[in-house]
C-alpha cells in the first residue's frame, strides 16, 4: 500500500478544500511561520485514528475544526480524506478487494467522528488494524513532530522500546 | 513474539551502527536491551561515541548530536520494516550546515533502498535544494492556509515573506 | 509583596503588549493573572493572537508564534527588572528569516533602553550578521572546546564546517 | 553589577583554560554541532550556584567535570570563576567594598563543590543572596536553555507566574 493523497476541508486552517499530492521519493513543504504546515502533519495522523485531542496541541478534539478569522465564520464541521494505492493487493482481507482505498474521518462541532473506508462507514478499531498491518498509523515513530525529534533521546528506555516493537 | 522482537533487535541494531557511523563519518553507536530476562518488558537504551569523544550518557549529547542520533534509530527501524510514509516535521532545525547536508544524503540513501515516501517541513534553504518537489503553505488570506506547488526560488522567498 | 506582585504584572502586561505587537506586525496578546484572589497564588495566563486570526489556546500557535510570544514575555519582564545578562541558546531555530529580522530588531530596542547584555548562541548567518562581536567555539582537538574571537566570514565557514 | 568574563577550566568538554569576555551589546557564540557552546551556557549556570545536575544535562553532578577523549585522561576537578564589575557599587553589603567581585565554584570528584567570593569561601546560599538581589541567577528566567523557548508557553500558569516574581 503507498500513500497517495490527502484531502483537507474545514481542518484547522484549511477552511478551503486542499489536496496534498504524495509522491515517491522526497516531498519539501515551506512556508512561513503560523502558515499551517504543522496542521498538515496533523490532519494525517488525525485521519489516521489519532484519539487524543493533546496529539492535536488542542484542548478538545473540536479544536480541529476551523474557528473562524477576522473574515470569515467558524465551521461547524471538518474532513479530512487519505488515499492509498492498493495495487499491489497488501491490504487486509476485508479491505483488499478494491485497487484504491480512500479513508476518511469527519467530524461534527459536539458530535464526534465518522470513519469511513470506501465509502461504508467502519469503527475507529477498523482504521487502527489496517493502518497496524501496514507498519503505519497515528502513533507511528515515522511521524515525527516539531520540536520532538530529540524526544526520542530523552525518553525512559521502556517507552524507546516501543519503536522496536514497529520493527517487529 | 518474543524471538520476533530479538531476531528485529539484532536487524534494527545492525543498521542503527552503520546509520550511526555515515552521519557522524565516524564514531560507534550501539543498542542494548536493558533490565529484564524478558525482551517484551525490557527498555531500550542508546549507548552513542561521537568520533574521537568518550562514550557518554545521551543526555550530554549536544541538540545537534541528539537529532542525528535520533535519526539513525527512526530510519534504522525503517530499513527493518520500511513504513509506507516519513514525516520529518523541521527535524534540521538543530543541524548546522554540513550536517544538514549529512541528513539528506542519509534521505537520498534511504529512497534507493526502501520505497518509503517522505514528507519534510523546513526553513533551511540547503534541504529546500534537495528535495525532488516542492510544495509551499501561504496564508495569502490571514489565518487561511492554501497549498501551491513551487519551484525552489519561490520557495526561498517564503522563507523571507 | 501581593501589591508589588500586582504592580509589576501592570508594567509587564503594558510591555508584553507592546512587543508582541511590533513582533507580529500587529494582532494583539495580554496577560492574565488566573484563578485566585491572592496574586500570590494565581497563574499567569497569556492571550495570544496573531494579525487576522482568532484568539486561540497557545497550544494551536505554531512553532515560531510559540517561540516569538514567549521571547516577548521574557523581555517584557527585562524592560520591568532589567537582568544584567541574557543567553539565548538557539532560540533563532524555529523562525522563518522575516522573523529572524524582526527578532535581531528587538534585540536592538533592547540595548537601547536597558544595560542588559546578550549572549546569543545561534545557526542562522542573518543573525550572526547582526551581533556586535562573534566568538567561535571549536574543537580543533576532537573532545576539546576552545573559544576564539572570529569575524562574520569565519564565523559563516564554522557553520559550513 | 555587569557581568564581565567566564573562566572554565576542566568544565565538560572545556578542558583547557577558556576566557569568556561578556561586554555591552549583542555577542554571538558560532560553532558546528557538539562542540561547547550550550556548554558555555551550562558553566554560566553552574557557577551562579545550581544544585541540580539534571539543569546540567548530567546524570551526576560530577558529569561536569572533563571525562576524557581518546588522547586525554579524564580530570579529577573543574572550575568556573564570574568576574562582575561592581564599579557602581549595588552588590550586597557584605560584598559591596570592591570594585569587582570574582566568585568561583569549584568540584572534585566524588567530594562535591566550594564557593569563594574575592578569594574567601562562602557558602552556596550566600552566592544565591547576591545574585537574587541582581536579578540573575541559575534559574533567571533570562537564560534560555537549547530548544526551551517554547517551554515558557506550554507550561501550567502557576509555574508561569514564576516569571513575573523575578520582575517584582
Ligand atoms: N481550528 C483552527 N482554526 C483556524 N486556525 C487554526 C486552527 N487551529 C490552529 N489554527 C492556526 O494554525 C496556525 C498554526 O499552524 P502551524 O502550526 O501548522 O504553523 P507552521 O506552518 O507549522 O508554522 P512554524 O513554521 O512556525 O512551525 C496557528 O496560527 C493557528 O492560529
Ligand atoms: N564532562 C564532559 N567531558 C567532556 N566532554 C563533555 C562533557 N560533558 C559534555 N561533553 C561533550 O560536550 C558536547 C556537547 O556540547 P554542547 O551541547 O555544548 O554542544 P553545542 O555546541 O551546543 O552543539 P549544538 O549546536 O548541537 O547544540 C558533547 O559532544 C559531549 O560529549
Ligand atoms: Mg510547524
Ligand atoms: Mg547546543
Amino acid at each position: 500500500m503507498q500513500f497517495t493523497k490527502l484531502r483537507l476541508l474545514g481542518f484547522k486552517s484549511f477552511v478551503e478544500p486542499s489536496d496534498f499530492v504524495i509522491e515517491p521519493g522526497l516531498t519539501g513543504v515551506v512556508g512561513p511561520n503560523g502558515c499551517g504546515k504543522s496542521n498538515l502533519v496533523e490532519a494525517l495522523r488525525w485521519v489516521m485514528g489519532e484519539s487524543s485531542y493533546k496529539a492535536m496541541r488542542a484542548s478538545g478534539m473540536d479544536d480541529v475544526i476551523f474557528s473562524g478569522t477576522n473574515n470569515r465564520p467558524a465551521r461547524n464541521n471538518a474532513e479530512v480524506s487519505l488515499t492509498l494505492d492498493n495495487s499491489d493487493r497488501t491490504a487486509p482481507a476485508a479491505f483488499n478487494d478494491d485497487d484504491t482505498i480512500e479513508i476518511s474521518r469527519r467530524i461534527e462541532r459536539e458530535a464526534g467522528s465518522v470513519y469511513r473506508i470506501n465509502g461504508r462507514e467502519v469503527r475507529q478499531r477498523d482504521i487502527h488494524i489496517l493502518f497496524a498491518d501496514a507498519s503505519s498509523g497515528a502513533r507511528s515513530p515515522a511521524l515525527v513532530r516539531q520540536g520532538q525529534i530529540g524526544e526520542i533521546i530523552n525518553a525512559k528506555p521502556e517507552s524507546r522500546r516501543r519503536i522496536l516493537e514497529e520493527a517487529a | 513474539a518474543r524471538a520476533r522482537l530479538t531476531a528485529s533487535f539484532e536487524t534494527v541494531n545492525g543498521h542503527f551502527k552503520k546509520l550511526f557511523k555515515s552521519l557522524f563519518s565516524g564514531g560507534t553507536a550501539e543498542l542494548i536491551l536493558t533490565d529484564s530476562e524478558d525482551p517484551l518488558e525490557a527498555g531500550l537504551d542508546i549507548l552513542a561515541r561521537p568520533p574521537g569523544k568518550k562514550p557518554q550518557t545521551l543526555s550530554l549529547l549536544s541538540g545537534g548530536e541528539q537529532a542525528l542520533t535520533a535519526m539513525a534509530l527512526i530510519f534504522a527501524v525503517f530499513l527493518t520494516n520500511p513504513a509506507p510514509i516519513c514525516v520529518l516535521d523541521e527535524v534540521d532545525a538543530p543541524l548546522d550546515d554540513s550536517n544538514v547536508e549529512r541528513f539528506c544524503d542519509l534521505l537520498d540513501e534511504m529512497i534507493k533502498t526502501t520505497k518509503t515516501r517522505f514528507v519534510v517541513i523546513t526553513h533551511n534553504p540547503i534541504t529546500m535544494a534537495r528535495m525532488h518537489r516542492l510544495f509551499g503553505v501561504t496564508m495569502a488570506e490571514q489565518g487561511v492556509s492554501q497549498l501551491v506547488s513551487v519551484d525552489l526560488e519561490t520557495a526561498k522567498q517564503y522563507q523571507a515573506a
